[in-house]
């Protein structure tokens, strides 16, 4: 199984639909100071159901939504959509069947947000296992967000140890 | 519990030494359960911290905090590859793991970060302001900012990558 | 205690004020005294904390936790600039601040730093990596351990200053 | 009043006998991970009358003695000098008569360190005095170690407010 494409519209400062294709290999993303780099990382981690606010960097959930500039207007809903290449096999049983696995996660201002897996509506507890069993997700290892090695450097020993529970 | 936990130290610490080595071209590293302040032999591993004793080439043996800025970090990513290789994810973000390493590392960083991807089958999203780092991806793209707060992604065309890779 | 911590804020709040639209290049910012978590208006300012306030060029008003990573440290710059023009010092030494900034954010620095040198008489010791950063200095030091472990310094002769500031 | 040069023999890497010219205006340091960069940092530091090892990125004051490469054996005394031309005058009163003010901080092994002023011993207090003078010293402002913007940037309002004390 592969992660081929994300898709954001009205996701923080990605208000307009953007789509990002995930090949293999190595692929660059680069751009000034402020421009929306690590706004795409959240996206990701987010669709892979990211509970808490303060890892996506605000006080509440609804601070994900697009929140307006000097010369557009804020919106109500943002929403983000993973799309999984399963041709070659290997998605957890329970997705196995299908060549194309999409992942979709809305939110509406102030009514909170839900998940829908090819269409069908789920909970954020299966996201979170589809990608568990895939050793991905939201508090993946291989998510290394911004600062994450400054604080790896500066944690006691007692909580370095949590990585070695993630390997466990 | 106890014995999956030291079973996991035992293959991250294995990873660990030999991806030291690499990213540093030589020296040696080592990962220890430590026994807390009381140096209490019998400590559950369960509660002990994770300490990192590492040596760049031709330098003593010491404790991860006596060694400068730009190793440190290439150390806690030799520590974050070798937890992800023990159970490898299908994709693996990077934003600005690169920003203190000196030329010569942002090199072996990115020898390994290929080899990685070639072995392990794993998509990389590498967020990166070095221009060594940009040439070497297979592809890139760039956020901007055309209208203020505004996020949009293009896809840098061969033409430019050339030239980042010539002025590299 | 209270009058003089009072009058330090004034002036260092004016001083960042301009600082932070020099170095974003237009936005504004401002520090502010905050009344802590429960709002009392009638707390005492040695007891209160330093919030910052900051919208960069085109985007909204905002808390600094939520700018980008190079946005912060632009910021965190500024602010440290404000109180170093309330009592400027004969010498000031920068380590590797310029690691998170895009090459605009690097060109604005390093043009403050000229004015700053030039204007309080401040002499400048200034560790980095960016090649931007190095081809604007008066002068160059290398540091380098031709036998391993021993630090030596060499300076940069011209010549290769010149290259750095050509391939910039 | 200016600083004009700094001496180090035995400090940290540096354990042959080494010379910075401190010039106006703009002095960058370069050079790869690891060869010695911040020790120079916290050499001025140092004489400046630091007496937190911890702030040495040591655990005790005997860690900035050169502790011996695979090639070289340790050394048990380290010696900072810090030169200050005073010919335009502005050194704080008591040395104020002075042309040039020599600055000499001296370590044994066991021992502890001493200070001495163009040849008369003094204590550390009077080091510190003379620098608090200038507006400098070893907690200055002025003096940003690798990785203080990213303290101020990750600090509690509060803790930021020692800032403002600073300029008070
Ligand atoms: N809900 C939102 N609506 C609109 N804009 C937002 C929202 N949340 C965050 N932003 C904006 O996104 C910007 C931050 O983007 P991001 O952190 O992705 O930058 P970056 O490209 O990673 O920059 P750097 O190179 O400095 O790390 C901030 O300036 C912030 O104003
Ligand atoms: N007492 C000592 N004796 C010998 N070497 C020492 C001593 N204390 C520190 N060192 C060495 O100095 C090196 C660190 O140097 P420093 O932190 O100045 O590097 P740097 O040039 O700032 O690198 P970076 O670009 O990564 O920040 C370490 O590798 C450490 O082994
Ligand atoms: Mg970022
Ligand atoms: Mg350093």
């Amino acid at each position: 199984m592969h992660f081929s494409k994300l898709r954001l519209s009205g996701f923080k400062s990605f208000v307009d639909p953007t789509e990002l294709a995930i090949q293999s290999g190595m692929t660059g993303i680069v751009g000034p100071n402020g421009c929306g780099k690590s706004n795409l990382v959240e996206a990701l981690r987010w669709v892979m159901g990211e509970t808490s606010a303060k890892r996506m960097r605000g006080g509440e959930m609804d601070d994900v939504i697009f929140g307006g500039t000097t010369t557009r207007p804020p919106r109500n809903v943002a929403e983000v959509s993973l799309h999984l290449d399963n041709s070659l096999r290997g998605a957890p049983a329970h997705y196995n069947e299908y060549d194309e696995i999409e992942v979709v996660r809305r939110i509406e201002r102030g009514e909170g947000s839900g998940y829908r897996v090819n269409g069908k509506e789920v909970r954020a507890r299966d996201v979170q296992l589809l990608f568990a069993d895939v050793a991905s997700g939201a508090h993946s290892v291989a998510m290394v967000s911004q600062g994450r090695i400054g604080a790896i450097i500066n944690a006691k020993p007692v909580e370095r140890r949590g990585l070695l529970e993630e390997a466990a | 519990g106890r014995e999956r936990l030291l079973a996991a130290f035992a293959e991250v610490n294995e990873h660990f030494t030999q991806l030291f080595t690499r990213l540093f071209g030589g020296g040696r590293a080592y990962l220890t359960l430590d026994k807390g302040e009381d140096g209490d032999e019998t400590r559950d591993p369960l509660e002990a911290g994770l300490e990192i004793m590492a040596s760049p080439p031709g330098k003593r043996l010491q404790v991860m905090s006596l060694l400068s800025g730009g190793e440190q970090a290439l150390t806690a990513l030799a520590l974050l590859f070798a937890v992800f290789l023990t159970n490898p994810a299908p994709i693996c973000v990077l934003d600005e793991v690169d920003a203190p390493l000196d030329d010569a590392n942002v090199d072996r960083f990115c020898t390994l970060v290929e080899e990685i991807a070639e072995s392990a089958e794993t998509r990389f999203l590498i967020i990166t302001h070095h221009r060594l780092t940009m040439a070497r991806m297979d592809r890139l793209f760039g956020v901007t900012m055309g209208e203020r707060g505004v996020s949009q992604l293009v896809s840098v065309d061969l033409q430019r990558a050339q030239e980042l890779r010539r002025t590299a």
